[in-house]
Protein backbone atom coordinates (compact mmCIF):
# COMPACT_ATOMS: atom_id res chain seq x y z
CA UNK A 1 0.00 0.00 0.00
CA UNK A 2 1.17 3.25 -0.78
CA UNK A 3 2.18 5.66 1.99
CA UNK A 4 -0.79 8.15 1.49
CA UNK A 5 -3.48 8.33 -1.18
CA UNK A 6 -5.74 10.89 -2.72
CA UNK A 7 -8.14 9.97 -5.78
CA UNK A 8 -8.47 14.04 -6.13
CA UNK A 9 -5.41 13.85 -7.47
CA UNK A 10 -6.29 11.52 -10.15
CA UNK A 11 -9.23 13.21 -11.24
CA UNK A 12 -11.96 11.27 -9.74
CA UNK A 13 -13.24 13.23 -7.31
CA UNK A 14 -16.30 16.14 -8.35
CA UNK A 15 -16.06 19.61 -6.21
CA UNK A 16 -17.66 19.69 -2.65
CA UNK A 17 -21.52 19.72 -3.21
CA UNK A 18 -23.78 21.16 -0.26
CA UNK A 19 -26.23 19.30 1.10
CA UNK A 20 -28.08 22.28 1.87
CA UNK A 21 -30.66 21.90 5.55
CA UNK A 22 -31.80 18.31 4.30
CA UNK A 23 -30.73 14.64 5.97
CA UNK A 24 -29.68 13.87 2.61
CA UNK A 25 -26.11 12.76 3.31
CA UNK A 26 -26.53 9.59 2.40
CA UNK A 27 -27.59 10.35 -1.18
CA UNK A 28 -24.04 12.73 -1.57
CA UNK A 29 -22.06 9.21 -0.66
CA UNK A 30 -24.08 7.54 -2.59
CA UNK A 31 -23.30 9.41 -6.07
CA UNK A 32 -19.43 10.45 -4.68
CA UNK A 33 -18.79 6.41 -4.70
CA UNK A 34 -20.81 5.89 -8.35
CA UNK A 35 -18.89 9.39 -9.64
CA UNK A 36 -15.33 7.54 -8.49
CA UNK A 37 -16.06 3.74 -9.73
CA UNK A 38 -17.38 5.63 -13.05
CA UNK A 39 -14.12 7.41 -13.23
CA UNK A 40 -12.44 4.95 -13.13
CA UNK A 41 -14.39 2.23 -15.41
CA UNK A 42 -14.55 4.91 -18.16
CA UNK A 43 -12.26 7.69 -17.66
CA UNK A 44 -14.95 10.40 -17.82
CA UNK A 45 -15.79 12.21 -14.22
CA UNK A 46 -19.39 12.72 -14.31
CA UNK A 47 -21.29 14.85 -11.77
CA UNK A 48 -24.17 12.58 -10.62
CA UNK A 49 -27.63 13.44 -9.32
CA UNK A 50 -28.67 13.45 -5.78
CA UNK A 51 -31.84 14.70 -6.11
CA UNK A 52 -33.14 11.56 -7.88
CA UNK A 53 -32.39 9.16 -5.36
CA UNK A 54 -33.91 11.81 -2.86
CA UNK A 55 -37.39 11.93 -4.98
CA UNK A 56 -37.36 8.32 -6.05
CA UNK A 57 -35.95 6.16 -3.55
CA UNK A 58 -37.71 4.55 -1.15
CA UNK A 59 -36.11 1.27 -0.69
CA UNK A 60 -35.74 -0.34 3.03
CA UNK A 61 -32.95 -2.44 4.20
CA UNK A 62 -33.67 -5.77 4.22
CA UNK A 63 -32.80 -6.50 7.63
CA UNK A 64 -34.26 -3.78 9.30
CA UNK A 65 -37.41 -2.63 7.86
CA UNK A 66 -37.40 0.24 9.69
CA UNK A 67 -34.37 2.24 7.90
CA UNK A 68 -35.62 3.16 4.78
CA UNK A 69 -34.47 5.85 2.25
CA UNK A 70 -36.77 8.88 2.57
CA UNK A 71 -35.16 11.98 0.83
CA UNK A 72 -34.36 14.44 3.59
CA UNK A 73 -34.93 12.40 6.31
CA UNK A 74 -32.50 10.49 5.78
CA UNK A 75 -31.44 6.81 4.37
CA UNK A 76 -28.46 4.63 3.52
CA UNK A 77 -25.91 4.07 0.85
CA UNK A 78 -26.66 0.65 0.29
CA UNK A 79 -30.09 0.89 0.37
CA UNK A 80 -29.47 3.65 -2.67
CA UNK A 81 -27.03 1.14 -5.03
CA UNK A 82 -30.29 -1.50 -4.32
CA UNK A 83 -32.35 1.22 -5.89
CA UNK A 84 -30.31 2.00 -8.39
CA UNK A 85 -29.77 -1.36 -9.40
CA UNK A 86 -33.70 -2.13 -10.08
CA UNK A 87 -34.10 1.66 -11.34
CA UNK A 88 -31.69 1.13 -14.44
CA UNK A 89 -29.30 3.95 -13.28
CA UNK A 90 -28.32 7.29 -12.32
CA UNK A 91 -28.82 10.61 -14.41
CA UNK A 92 -26.31 13.14 -14.74
CA UNK A 93 -26.95 16.42 -11.59
CA UNK A 94 -27.85 18.50 -15.17
CA UNK A 95 -30.38 16.58 -16.42
CA UNK A 96 -32.11 15.77 -12.68
CA UNK A 97 -30.54 18.98 -10.32
CA UNK A 98 -30.29 19.18 -6.90
CA UNK A 99 -33.35 21.04 -4.81
CA UNK A 100 -32.69 20.51 -1.26
CA UNK A 101 -36.34 19.16 -0.73
CA UNK A 102 -38.45 16.17 -1.20
CA UNK A 103 -40.37 16.34 -4.71
CA UNK A 104 -42.14 13.80 -7.12
CA UNK A 105 -39.99 11.32 -9.03
CA UNK A 106 -39.05 12.63 -12.22
CA UNK A 107 -36.54 10.19 -13.20
CA UNK A 108 -36.46 9.33 -16.77
CA UNK A 109 -34.71 6.02 -17.79
CA UNK A 110 -33.53 7.32 -21.20
CA UNK A 111 -31.35 10.08 -19.44
CA UNK A 112 -29.30 7.11 -17.19
CA UNK A 113 -25.90 8.06 -17.57
CA UNK A 114 -24.18 5.44 -15.36
CA UNK A 115 -25.71 1.35 -14.30
CA UNK A 116 -25.02 0.16 -11.16
CA UNK A 117 -24.39 -3.54 -11.06
CA UNK A 118 -23.23 -4.52 -8.13
CA UNK A 119 -22.17 -2.88 -4.72
CA UNK A 120 -20.26 -4.90 -2.08
CA UNK A 121 -19.49 -3.83 1.80
CA UNK A 122 -15.92 -3.50 2.76
CA UNK A 123 -14.36 -5.14 6.24
CA UNK A 124 -13.66 -3.13 8.74
CA UNK A 125 -9.86 -3.48 9.03
CA UNK A 126 -8.61 -0.05 8.23
CA UNK A 127 -5.50 -2.03 5.93
CA UNK A 128 -8.14 -3.67 3.63
CA UNK A 129 -10.47 -0.30 4.00
CA UNK A 130 -6.79 1.40 2.65
CA UNK A 131 -6.55 -1.88 -0.11
CA UNK A 132 -9.76 -1.33 -1.47
CA UNK A 133 -9.70 2.33 -1.81
CA UNK A 134 -6.54 2.23 -3.67
CA UNK A 135 -7.76 -0.91 -5.97
CA UNK A 136 -11.41 0.61 -6.37
CA UNK A 137 -11.82 4.02 -5.80
CA UNK A 138 -13.86 6.52 -3.26
CA UNK A 139 -16.00 4.49 -0.84
CA UNK A 140 -19.17 5.58 0.91
CA UNK A 141 -18.63 5.58 4.55
CA UNK A 142 -20.61 6.25 7.49
CA UNK A 143 -19.60 7.42 10.76
CA UNK A 144 -20.56 9.47 13.91
CA UNK A 145 -20.39 13.27 13.30
CA UNK A 146 -20.84 14.24 16.53
CA UNK A 147 -17.58 16.00 16.33
CA UNK A 148 -18.34 17.34 13.00
CA UNK A 149 -20.43 20.44 13.75
CA UNK A 150 -17.40 22.37 15.63
CA UNK A 151 -14.59 21.36 13.28
CA UNK A 152 -12.39 23.71 11.49
CA UNK A 153 -9.25 21.88 10.64
CA UNK A 154 -6.45 19.41 11.26
CA UNK A 155 -6.61 16.08 12.16
CA UNK A 156 -9.51 15.44 14.22
CA UNK A 157 -8.90 12.00 16.71
CA UNK A 158 -10.88 12.54 19.45
CA UNK A 159 -10.65 11.13 22.83
CA UNK A 160 -13.82 10.03 22.92
CA UNK A 161 -16.12 9.38 20.24
CA UNK A 162 -18.75 6.52 19.92
CA UNK A 163 -18.55 3.88 17.45
CA UNK A 164 -21.63 2.71 17.14
CA UNK A 165 -23.97 5.46 16.93
CA UNK A 166 -23.71 6.32 13.02
CA UNK A 167 -25.20 9.46 11.71
CA UNK A 168 -23.91 10.87 8.85
CA UNK A 169 -22.64 9.28 4.89
CA UNK A 170 -19.43 11.03 3.64
CA UNK A 171 -17.14 9.81 1.10
CA UNK A 172 -13.69 8.27 1.42
CA UNK A 173 -11.14 9.70 -1.04
CA UNK A 174 -7.86 8.90 0.49
CA UNK A 175 -5.31 8.54 3.10
CA UNK A 176 -2.04 10.52 4.45
CA UNK A 177 0.49 9.33 6.44
CA UNK A 178 1.68 12.35 8.56
CA UNK A 179 -0.50 14.48 10.65
CA UNK A 180 0.61 14.91 14.38
CA UNK A 181 -1.62 13.51 16.84
CA UNK A 182 0.17 14.85 20.63
CA UNK A 183 -2.08 12.72 22.79
CA UNK A 184 -1.35 9.41 20.56
CA UNK A 185 2.27 10.95 21.11
CA UNK A 186 3.26 9.96 17.36
CA UNK A 187 2.72 11.10 13.74
CA UNK A 188 -1.05 9.53 12.97
CA UNK A 189 -2.08 8.49 9.98
CA UNK A 190 -5.70 9.95 8.90
CA UNK A 191 -8.19 9.38 6.55
CA UNK A 192 -9.10 12.75 3.61
CA UNK A 193 -13.16 12.48 3.94
CA UNK A 194 -15.43 14.56 1.56
CA UNK A 195 -18.16 15.99 3.05
CA UNK A 196 -21.60 18.04 1.70
CA UNK A 197 -22.13 21.11 3.61
CA UNK A 198 -20.33 23.51 1.05
CA UNK A 199 -16.36 24.48 0.79
CA UNK A 200 -16.93 26.47 4.10
CA UNK A 201 -16.86 24.27 5.89
CA UNK A 202 -13.58 22.26 7.08
CA UNK A 203 -10.92 22.08 4.82
CA UNK A 204 -12.62 23.59 1.88
CA UNK A 205 -14.89 20.76 2.49
CA UNK A 206 -13.02 18.22 3.80
CA UNK A 207 -12.63 16.19 6.96
CA UNK A 208 -8.98 14.66 8.25
CA UNK A 209 -9.70 11.80 10.50
CA UNK A 210 -6.95 10.01 12.29
CA UNK A 211 -6.62 6.19 11.09
CA UNK A 212 -6.45 2.96 12.49
CA UNK A 213 -8.57 3.22 16.01
CA UNK A 214 -12.23 2.67 14.41
CA UNK A 215 -12.56 6.35 15.12
CA UNK A 216 -15.92 7.74 15.23
CA UNK A 217 -17.02 4.26 13.92
CA UNK A 218 -15.62 5.41 10.30
CA UNK A 219 -15.22 1.54 10.12
CA UNK A 220 -18.49 -0.10 10.31
CA UNK A 221 -20.39 0.90 7.26
CA UNK A 222 -17.99 1.28 4.11
CA UNK A 223 -19.35 -0.16 0.60
CA UNK A 224 -18.05 0.26 -2.53
CA UNK A 225 -20.14 0.33 -5.90
CA UNK A 226 -19.55 -1.36 -9.33
CA UNK A 227 -21.03 0.76 -12.39
CA UNK A 228 -21.71 -1.36 -15.54
CA UNK A 229 -19.60 -0.63 -18.66
CA UNK A 230 -22.52 -0.62 -21.51
CA UNK B 1 -31.20 37.00 -0.98
CA UNK B 2 -30.24 35.19 1.70
CA UNK B 3 -29.63 31.65 0.81
CA UNK B 4 -32.71 29.38 1.98
CA UNK B 5 -30.61 26.84 4.17
CA UNK B 6 -29.32 30.35 6.12
CA UNK B 7 -32.63 31.36 7.04
CA UNK B 8 -33.26 30.40 10.45
CA UNK B 9 -37.35 29.31 11.01
CA UNK B 10 -38.84 30.31 14.15
CA UNK B 11 -38.32 27.69 16.98
CA UNK B 12 -39.98 29.81 20.08
CA UNK B 13 -43.35 29.00 20.65
CA UNK B 14 -45.26 31.97 21.70
CA UNK B 15 -44.57 31.85 24.69
CA UNK B 16 -42.72 34.48 27.30
CA UNK B 17 -41.11 36.19 24.22
CA UNK B 18 -38.05 36.70 26.35
CA UNK B 19 -37.98 32.89 26.83
CA UNK B 20 -36.86 30.19 24.25
CA UNK B 21 -38.25 27.26 23.82
CA UNK B 22 -36.86 25.53 26.57
CA UNK B 23 -38.07 27.66 28.98
CA UNK B 24 -34.65 29.48 29.69
CA UNK B 25 -34.35 33.00 29.43
CA UNK B 26 -31.21 34.45 26.81
CA UNK B 27 -31.39 38.63 28.38
CA UNK B 28 -28.61 38.35 30.53
CA UNK B 29 -26.30 37.67 27.28
CA UNK B 30 -27.71 40.76 25.50
CA UNK B 31 -24.36 43.69 25.20
CA UNK B 32 -21.92 40.49 26.48
CA UNK B 33 -19.17 40.07 24.64
CA UNK B 34 -20.72 36.82 23.39
CA UNK B 35 -23.52 39.08 21.54
CA UNK B 36 -20.72 40.81 19.71
CA UNK B 37 -18.77 37.61 18.48
CA UNK B 38 -22.47 36.42 17.50
CA UNK B 39 -23.04 39.28 15.81
CA UNK B 40 -19.68 38.99 13.77
CA UNK B 41 -21.02 35.29 13.18
CA UNK B 42 -24.56 36.82 11.39
CA UNK B 43 -22.19 38.78 9.31
CA UNK B 44 -19.75 36.37 8.14
CA UNK B 45 -22.20 34.17 7.71
CA UNK B 46 -24.89 36.39 6.14
CA UNK B 47 -27.80 34.76 8.79
CA UNK B 48 -31.26 36.14 9.15
CA UNK B 49 -33.34 35.85 11.86
CA UNK B 50 -37.51 36.77 11.63
CA UNK B 51 -37.88 38.01 14.74
CA UNK B 52 -35.69 39.87 17.91
CA UNK B 53 -36.99 37.03 19.72
CA UNK B 54 -35.66 34.67 17.58
CA UNK B 55 -32.49 36.65 17.63
CA UNK B 56 -32.17 36.04 21.53
CA UNK B 57 -33.43 32.31 21.19
CA UNK B 58 -30.28 32.46 18.61
CA UNK B 59 -28.10 34.02 20.62
CA UNK B 60 -28.06 31.63 23.37
CA UNK B 61 -27.74 28.28 21.49
CA UNK B 62 -24.61 30.02 19.75
CA UNK B 63 -23.45 30.56 23.11
CA UNK B 64 -23.97 27.17 24.06
CA UNK B 65 -22.24 25.98 21.01
CA UNK B 66 -18.69 28.18 21.57
CA UNK B 67 -18.92 25.98 25.17
CA UNK B 68 -19.39 22.98 22.72
CA UNK B 69 -16.47 23.73 20.73
CA UNK B 70 -14.53 24.60 23.69
CA UNK B 71 -15.29 21.11 24.99
CA UNK B 72 -14.86 19.63 21.52
CA UNK B 73 -11.80 21.29 21.37
CA UNK B 74 -10.21 19.35 24.90
CA UNK B 75 -11.33 16.43 23.68
CA UNK B 76 -9.69 16.58 19.71
CA UNK B 77 -6.70 18.60 20.45
CA UNK B 78 -4.52 18.12 17.34
CA UNK B 79 -7.89 19.45 15.20
CA UNK B 80 -9.31 23.31 15.25
CA UNK B 81 -12.64 23.26 16.82
CA UNK B 82 -14.41 26.65 16.40
CA UNK B 83 -17.41 28.79 15.42
CA UNK B 84 -18.58 27.31 11.87
CA UNK B 85 -21.90 28.13 9.86
CA UNK B 86 -23.90 25.75 11.86
CA UNK B 87 -22.67 27.50 15.63
CA UNK B 88 -26.60 28.94 15.37
CA UNK B 89 -28.47 25.06 15.55
CA UNK B 90 -28.65 23.23 18.53
CA UNK B 91 -27.03 19.63 18.05
CA UNK B 92 -30.78 17.95 17.02
CA UNK B 93 -31.44 20.63 14.86
CA UNK B 94 -27.78 20.29 13.34
CA UNK B 95 -28.27 16.42 13.15
CA UNK B 96 -31.79 16.43 11.37
CA UNK B 97 -31.33 19.09 9.48
CA UNK B 98 -27.29 17.94 8.00
CA UNK B 99 -26.83 14.37 8.95
CA UNK B 100 -29.03 11.94 7.54
CA UNK B 101 -27.37 8.23 7.70
CA UNK B 102 -30.18 5.96 9.18
CA UNK B 103 -27.09 3.85 10.93
CA UNK B 104 -28.46 4.01 14.67
CA UNK B 105 -26.82 2.25 16.74
CA UNK B 106 -24.45 -0.58 15.27
CA UNK B 107 -24.03 -2.83 17.64
CA UNK B 108 -24.82 -5.64 14.83
CA UNK B 109 -21.92 -4.97 12.19
CA UNK B 110 -22.85 -7.53 9.94
CA UNK B 111 -26.33 -5.63 9.88
CA UNK B 112 -25.78 -4.20 5.94
CA UNK B 113 -27.15 -6.74 4.01
CA UNK B 114 -25.28 -7.28 0.34
CA UNK B 115 -22.57 -9.13 -0.18
CA UNK B 116 -18.95 -8.65 1.87
CA UNK B 117 -15.47 -8.12 -0.11
CA UNK B 118 -12.82 -10.68 0.54
CA UNK B 119 -9.72 -9.76 2.56
CA UNK B 120 -7.30 -8.63 0.53
CA UNK B 121 -3.26 -9.12 0.70
CA UNK B 122 -2.37 -6.31 1.98
CA UNK B 123 1.50 -6.87 3.84
CA UNK B 124 4.55 -5.66 1.91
Amino acid sequence: LPNSFDWREKGAVTDVKMQGSCGSCWAFSTTGSIEGANFIATGKLLNLSEQQLVDCDNTCDKKDRKACDSGCRGGLMTNAYKYLIEAGGIEEEDSYPYTGKRGECKFSPDKVAVKVSNFTNIPIDEQQIAAYLVNHGPLAVGLNALFMQTYIGGVSCPLICGKRWINHGVLLVGYGSKGFSILRLSNQPYWIIKNSWGKRWGENGYYKLCRGHGMCGMNTMVSAVMTQTS
Amino acid sequence: AVPEEFKIRQVTDGRNPTTTAHGGSNHHLLGTPAEHRFKSFIQEYNKEYCTREEYINRLGVFVKNLLRAAEHQALDPTAVHGVTQFSDLTSEEFERMYMGVKGGDRTSLLREFGSHAPPMVVKD
